[in-house]
């Protein structure tokens, strides 16, 4: 799962 | 977190601090869309929903409920404030908001990472922050008189996403991170709305005149 990938973003 | 991004998530915080100061101190909203509050609201609540499953680091979570928070009350004021929202441009205020939130949802429909909702709330609320502008943009265009606090307000909001676009050219190059077409294409666009007012408040800040939009 690479959604920590862009998501921690704002 | 590299040097752009702190300095993107800092130039937005500022920006809604300039808009609370304006509403806090002079009382006034003047000049200020509800549109694109409103808008900005539907971004933040769209987009920030991972709050509920997701923990990235404390900084991540203070600054989700900032933004929620603050966006909230600013609308709250607008609508609400006795004496603020008799301040309201009501009549120049009149760009169909609406009509920019069906296109964006169907756009995150047709065009996103992963066919969840999250992912699709996700990437809606990406298209619909980089044309939430424009109903102040319209606005600012109409206003004879565009005070300080709101021309800078202006001016932090649009250079907090431009920051952004160095900080995913920085965070591909330096971090090898994945190719992320939707925000940065998204990203792209909502700076690019804002390059005529950057052209005009440049050249009014180097002149020490007022801002003034051409009509």
């Amino acid at each position: 799962d690479d959604y920590d990938d862009y998501h921690d973003e704002l | 977190m590299n040097v752009f991004r702190l300095a993107g998530d800092m130039t937005h915080l500022l920006s809604i601090m300039v808009l609370l100061l304006k509403i806090h101190s002079m009382k006034s909203c003047a000049g200020i869309s509800l549109k694109t509050q409103e808008l900005y609201v539907l971004v933040f609540a769209t987009r920030y929903l991972d709050i509920f499953t997701t923990y990235f680091s404390f900084y991540n979570t203070v600054m989700k409920i900032v933004f929620l928070v603050t966006s909230f009350s600013i609308v709250w004021y607008m609508r609400h404030h006795k004496v603020v929202r008799q301040t309201y441009d009501r009549d120049q205020d009149t760009f169909r908001h609406h009509l920019l939130v069906i296109p964006c949802f169907l756009l995150a429909l047709l065009i996103n990472h992963r066919f969840t909702v999250r992912e699709v709330l996700w990437t809606f609320s990406l298209y619909l922050e980089a044309v939430a502008i424009l109903p102040q943009l319209v606005l600012l265009q109409r206003s004879r008189n565009i005070d300080n606090l709101t021309g800078n307000y202006v001016f932090f909001l649009g250079a907090y996403r431009g920051l952004y676009l160095f900080n995913w050219i920085y965070r591909y190059m330096a971090e090898k991170s994945q190719l992320r077409w939707i925000p940065w294409i998204s990203g792209l666009v909502q700076t690019a709305l804002y390059a005529d007012f950057f052209y005009y408040y440049i050249k009014s800040w180097k002149k020490r005149e007022k801002l003034q939009l051409p009509a």
